[in-house]
């Protein structure tokens, strides 16, 4: 799986993020 | 582990104007057809309907509006299956959607009407009660944070109360009085957005009533009461007493106890207490003889059924004390009382009165306060007063024939209560006096060789009988006579010499009794005399009259000017200096990972030079190895200074081993990476591998638990190609991470080159053994200083050094102090000679709690080849510092 989400700024200007597993 | 949410969506807004929120893919769509497909709370568990998804695209997209109140968080189940088979190409993925908080609702206060009670006169900060008002908006949020304030009180005026804004706790910012106001009524207010002009507020109200103390006296009506009953009859109510209480009425606080001071000691009246109206009546209940008493006199008092408050219990009934009343008394006496009369006679008795019950004090004691001629003395217990002496009409202490004294009456109890009264004794007079010379002052010297004698009969007759001089002594016959020069009789003293003399004057009264007044003369010798010495001559009633005067001389010690003439110069000379404690080591950046900042090394290197701020940790003692450019105590040791170093800060900067023996604040470490493992833990990014902090360690021999620090670690799983960034620490820590099996640390056992170096130090009258050459200093190596000097002159043992391989890269010096006592003796006791080779290591040390001074001991030439090594250390604890297998005689 590729997760990607819409992120949005302070301008309403959406961009995608893509996640990857983060490990601790 | 998906540490993140994946989207976000504010409550009570339509985001569909977002879609898609978020979208998934497989990489299996490269080789099969794939559908997707969501699951969960929000999809087909309630609320359902709120997220679909494109189930070819995978986008995701928000259908409905949303409450975080009712579900803070969606997670989404996201699936992949094979578009022909329906199989799961993918485990399904946890995709969550978070609620963005809207201030959607209003601060509830628990209660709408808060009723509380609190004492008066109670102390400021007292707290009266809490509001609690709750907001359903995210917690932890400004949109559910709620500020407190008070809006109106009622009675208005000085705000009584204070409301503190973060817990709602009401306390007392003024002392309450509940006779002034017996209750408040308060609009409070709670705020959301912690009470910011965007916030929403809700309101109650808060009462509180003042509870009643017993902190008021109960009074009486009147002053005097009067009444009467006949003899042989009871009265069951003689009169009534009103008592006034401001007191909270039909309390405990307002109800009166009437009780006799004085006057009931018969037993014939008594009181009870209306509790309607508060009024005592005074009822007889034992029949009066009219023959035995016609009136009596009742004192009545009143408290409360209540005790009196802490407040201002200590004001009620004061206690008056005993007093004198009269202030003052007279008594008279005749001077004739002879010897053995007065030792019988009474002067009288001057006793005190309580104030408290008008009769004589009881539990006092009496003294004798100012009495100038110590002329009575009173009996302690029952005031009774006599005479010590004769008295005397004409004593000066006698003012137109009054004496004056003063008696005390001191009570017993405590606080102890003085009285003073006054006694005024009237002298009367009797014929018992000589004549007397009267303060005639006449100076004598070398031209007026006479004096002039006046003789006043003090018994009071200016025309008394004639007085008769005579000389009684004279240290040479004859310098004085007597010559009457009128018919009065007055006689004039004539010298004849020098020296002194005495003259006595006697009265020849009517008995022809002679008592006399002697006054001595004395005549200042010729030279005093032709210096112009006055002599003054002053004769009265048995006064000798000594002229002397001695001159006093007041010698100065100069002892404190000496001392403080030679006071303590600062810097004089050189000796021991006291080493600089510090308690804390500091952590220096660098020597947690990575290069080490050039600028650390002239800060710290500033900070030891300056001989204030030295510290103790290991840290510094390590990192001192390295920087010792500079270095120099403040009693003038700085003849180090601008030598170089090793030149390898590497080979003797610390592992973190060796911090911990230093004494390296292992706490501060602790908190040092969590605090950093969270702020990474918290970041929306993850960081590259290589920017993670380490602490590590080679798990050595007796490290301690944890050696392996805390580390913040951040990498994707599915590449390994970020260790080849790493260096080899963090390396190996990732391998840890990672459960493979690491390789050694490859420099623990390389056979470094090591060097030895010993120095022994004598007091006197040794020289110095020469330093041994380092073959080569810049070679990367052990380098091991053991020391040993002694200043007692005791035979010097040999040092014993052991050197350990295994331990690098690291410099150990260690150093001994044997001993260190003269200040002088180390005077020139370390001279360093020339060093022919170019590859020496020179170390000095500290010493380190020396008390007093010592000169300069160390000079050290220049030694112009930069390959030398200068060595300063500080050695803490020489023995429990150091390693097992370095033995040190």
């Amino acid at each position: 799986f590729l997760p990607q989400v819409k992120e949005w700024d302070e301008n309403g200007v959406g961009r995608w993020k893509t996640f990857k597993r983060q490990k601790r | 582990e998906w540490i993140k949410f994946a989207a976000a969506c504010r409550e009570g807004e339509d985001n569909s104007k977002r879609n898609p929120i978020a979208k998934v893919r497989s990489d299996c769509e490269e080789t099969q057809p794939i559908v997707y497909r969501i699951t969960g709370q929000g999809i087909d568990e309630s609320p359902i309907g709120v997220f679909i998804i494109n189930s070819r695209t995978g986008e995701i997209n928000i259908t409905k509006i949303v409450d975080r109140e009712l579900t803070p968080v969606f997670v989404i189940l996201c699936h992949a299956e094979n578009a022909a088979t329906g199989l799961a190409v993918e485990k399904p993925l946890e995709l969550r959607v978070r609620v963005l908080d809207v201030n959607d609702n209003i601060p509830i206060f628990s209660q709408t009407i808060y009723e509380g009670a609190i004492e008066e006169g109670g102390m400021e900060n007292t707290l009266v009660m809490k509001l609690v008002a709750t907001d359903a908006d995210e917690p932890n949020n400004l949109n559910s944070k709620i500020a407190y304030k008070i809006e109106s009180q009622e009675p208005a005026g000085a705000p009584m109360f204070i409301l503190n804004k973060q817990n709602g706790e009401l306390h007392i910012a003024n002392i309450l009085d509940r006779e002034q106001h017996s209750s408040f009524s308060l609009i409070v207010k709670a705020t959301d957005r912690d009470g910011g002009s965007d916030g929403i507020s809700s309101q109650c109200t808060c009462g509180v009533k003042v509870i009643d103390v017993n902190d008021n006296f109960p009074t009486l009506g009147q002053s005097s009461y009067s009444a009467s009953i006949s003899e042989n009859t009871l009265s069951s109510e003689m009169f009534r007493i009103q008592a006034i209480d401001a007191d909270e009425e039909f309390t405990d606080n307002w109800k009166a106890v009437f009780f006799f001071i004085s006057g009931n000691e018969g037993g014939f009246f008594d009181i009870v207490t209306d509790p309607a109206t508060n009024q005592g009546i005074v009822r007889c209940i034992k029949k009066l003889d009219y023959e035995q008493m016609q009136s009596v006199p009742l004192s009545i008092g009143v408290r409360n059924v209540a005790a009196f408050h802490h407040s201002v219990s200590s004001q009620y009934q004061v206690i008056e004390g005993p007093a004198f009343s009269p202030s003052s008394i007279s008594f008279s006496a005749s001077e004739s009382l002879t010897k053995q009369s007065i030792s019988t006679y009474i002067v009288g008795t001057y006793q005190a009165i309580d104030m408290d019950t008008g009769r004589p004090a009881t539990n006092v004691r009496y003294i004798m306060g100012r009495d100038p001629d110590a002329l009575f003395i009173i009996n302690p217990n029952n005031a009774e007063i006599r005479f010590t002496k004769i008295i005397d009409r004409e004593s000066h202490y006698v003012i137109n024939g009054v004496y004056t004294a003063e008696v005390l009456a001191i009570s017993r109890d405590f606080p102890q209560r003085t009285s003073t009264g006054t006694i005024l004794l009237t002298i009367q007079d009797a014929n018992d006096n000589c004549p007397l010379v009267t303060n005639e002052i006449r100076k004598v010297c070398m031209n007026t060789p006479s004096v002039v004698i006046i003789a006043k009969d003090l018994d009071a007759d200016p025309h008394g009988p004639p007085f008769k001089f005579v000389i009684v002594s004279q240290p040479r016959n004859h310098l004085w006579d007597i010559r009457y020069v009128n018919v009065c009789q007055t006689p004039f003293l004539h010298r004849h010499g020098w020296g002194w003399g005495r003259v006595r004057v006697c009265h020849v009264d009517h008995a022809h009794t002679s008592r006399g007044a002697s006054a001595s003369l004395s005549l200042p010798d010729q030279s005093e005399t032709e210096s112009g010495t006055k002599l003054f001559f002053k004769m009265h009633y048995l006064l000798f009259l000594s002229p002397l005067v001695i001159p006093i001389l007041m010698s100065r010690s100069d002892c404190c000017g000496n001392c403080l003439g030679a006071g303590t110069k600062h810097g004089v000379g050189a000796g021991f200096e006291t080493v600089p404690e510090c308690t804390e080591g500091n952590i220096h950046s660098w020597g947690i990972e990575g290069a080490q900042p050039e600028d650390r090394v002239n800060i710290y290197t500033n900070t030891y030079g300056g001989g204030g701020m030295v510290t103790s940790g290991g840290v510094e003692e390590i990192t001192g190895l390295g920087t010792v450019k500079g270095y120099g105590t403040a009693g003038g040791y700085g003849t180090a200074a601008g030598y170089g170093t090793t030149g390898r800060k590497e080979s003797i900067g610390g592992t973190i081993k060796e911090y911990r023996e230093g004494g390296v604040n292992m706490a501060f470490l602790d908190s040092y990476f969590s605090e950093k493992a969270f702020a990474y833990a918290d970041e929306d990014e993850g960081r590259p591998a290589n920017d993670c902090l380490l602490i590590y360690d080679h798990e050595g021999l007796d490290s301690p638990v944890g050696s392996i620090g805390c580390c913040s670690f951040i990498g994707d799983d599915l590449d390994d190609t970020y260790l080849d960034t790493l260096g080899p620490k963090f390396k190996t820590l990732a391998e840890i991470c990672l459960g493979r099996e690491i390789e050694p640390i490859p420099d623990v056992n390389l056979p470094w080159p090591t060097t030895v170096v010993t120095e022994n130090t004598y007091t006197t009258g040794s020289t110095l053994q020469p330093a041994m050459p380092i073959p080569d200093p810049v070679l990367q190596g052990n380098v091991i200083v053991t020391e040993t000097y002694t200043t007692s002159g005791s035979p010097l043992k040999p040092p014993t050094r052991n050197v350990d391989p295994l331990y690098s890269p690291n410099v150990v010096v260690t150093e001994r102090v044997v001993a260190p006592a003269s200040v002088t003796g180390l005077h020139g006791m370390l001279e360093i000679p020339d060093l022919p080779d170019g590859s020496n290591v020179v170390v000095t040390e500290r010493v380190i709690a020396p008390s007093s001074r010592i000169p300069p001991s160390l000079s050290i030439p220049d030694l112009a080849d930069a390959s030398n090594v200068v060595v300063t250390e500080r050695v803490i604890r020489p023995a429990s510092g150091l390693q097992s297998n370095f033995g040190i005689p």
